[in-house]
């Protein structure tokens, strides 16, 4: 039985998209079949992983409002067992249709229970916020996974985040739980890294993951190529990092 | 007369509270009195400009939601001539609360209208995303200024924001314009941001700002002081770069 991971830190640029494209990237070069469910308007994701999204006609927007299936959704990747159901602009749209709709929370957990026995992980990446694209893909998790950027703004955050979290674990999944916590854009050299670092472990101890993530430009440069890094340049310390981390979140069964 | 400007951008970690934070204090310490809105429910600008928040009972979420006056809640800051109306963790709840109010997106316009007159330049820090804390600040602006991180990912989102405002033109605020777009976190010696830099100016032309704010650790370490950039390293290229951004603003009329 697979495992819904949703990604998610309403605070911006802390790498959500770069630790959803290339932790499942490099699960599925481990062996697993992955699903990564693109749950941001901005779809990111999809076109980081190589899809061309100005020529899809239907995505993850039409299984939350058209009751599509996501079987019919669902494209291959450059990587032998990683597949994607994508997001376009029209997902944008989704945030205010949601709002009318009967049972709103539960879409996204309805739509993807007939897929956990397909993959063994499905990573949903969350945009920057705690709207109802979030709380479905919080809904439909069996654990969450925060990327938190070494830097002071994004501790500032993790407030909110983690009432959010716990609001909807008293309503709609009671069995949510942490997967774990990632530093991103980590710069050893600095201050600000190690301090963030020593607050972030204080609070979450060992259910922040070992692996740091470094500050990479090849992890910026990936995406223009539509590239997860282990195709991109298999040897930057990006790579490394990202395969780690794979192997932790193995491990931590 | 007092411009109101909205600093917006769906996509995350742009440098959207740091451009509003700093360039509203390079503003006042040019003279101008200035005041930031606060409209993102993770109040980064609030502490970004030195505010506890965590002792503030009231803040913007009560003028949208309570119509409390502006006045009472604005508060001052180690800058002379720099004010803010402060954000807290109550604003999260405004996006879902809105929906149901009358005139909806005209809470904010309303609200600051009184203060133009007051300031000359009223600077909105935008969270990231579309919703209505978002369309509040693009509907009670006069202009908006967009910054963009020097990556691959925020050229994607540019497409979304722009056709966001073109229906806010259409609808709730035909006046707005563009007050102009700053590329953020510059680094000259990568080819990403030259490319992205080519890209953009191509689409903008000279509404993209000559200055270009480079990537500087020192502009990531003074929020944890809660102090702008030309209070806690006025020396550096991060200063120097936003100096010169106000004065391109200034210039601008
Ligand atoms: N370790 C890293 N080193 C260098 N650049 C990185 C790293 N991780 C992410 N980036 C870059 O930083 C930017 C922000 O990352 P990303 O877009 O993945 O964050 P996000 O949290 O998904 O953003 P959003 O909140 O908009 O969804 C991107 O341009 C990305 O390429
Ligand atoms: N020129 C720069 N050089 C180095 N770091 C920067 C620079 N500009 C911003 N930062 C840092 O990058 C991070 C993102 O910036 P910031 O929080 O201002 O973006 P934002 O667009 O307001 O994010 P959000 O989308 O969450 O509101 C912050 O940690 C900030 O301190
Ligand atoms: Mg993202
Ligand atoms: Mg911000």
């Amino acid at each position: 039985m697979g495992r819904i991971i949703a990604v998610t830190n309403q605070k911006g640029g802390v790498a959500k998209t770069t630790t959803t494209v290339n932790l499942s990237a490099c699960l599925a070069s481990m062996g697993k079949k992955v699903l990564i469910v693109d749950s941001d308007p901005q779809g990111n994701a999809t076109s980081g992983i190589g899809i061309q999204k100005y020529e899809l006609t239907e995505c993850y927007y039409d299984v939350l409002i058209n009751d599509e299936s996501v079987d019919a959704l669902i494209l291959p990747t450059l990587i032998p067992g990683l597949e994607i159901l994508p997001a376009t602009l029209q997902l944008a749209g989704a945030e205010v249709e949601l709002v009318g709709k009967k049972e709103r929370e539960y879409l996204a957990k309805k739509a993807l229970l007939s897929q956990k026995d397909r993959y063994d992980y499905i990573l949903m990446d969350c945009p920057p916020s705690l709207g109802l694209l979030t709380i479905n893909a919080l809904t439909a998790a069996d654990s969450y996974l925060i990327p938190v950027q070494a830097e002071y703004y994004a501790l500032e955050g993790l407030t909110l985040l983690l009432k959010t979290i716990d609001s909807i674990k008293r309503s709609s999944n009671p069995g949510l739980r942490l997967e774990g916590v990632l530093l991103t854009m980590y710069d050893r050299r600095t201050n600000l890294s190690n301090q963030v670092e020593d607050e972030v472990r204080a609070y979450f101890k060992d259910k922040l993951y070992q692996t740091l993530i470094p500050k990479n430009i090849k992890l910026a440069e990936a995406p223009s190529f539509g590239l997860p890094i282990c195709l991109y340049d298999k040897t930057s310390t990006g790579c490394e990092a990202y395969d780690s981390l794979a192997k932790e979140v193995l491990n931590h069964g």
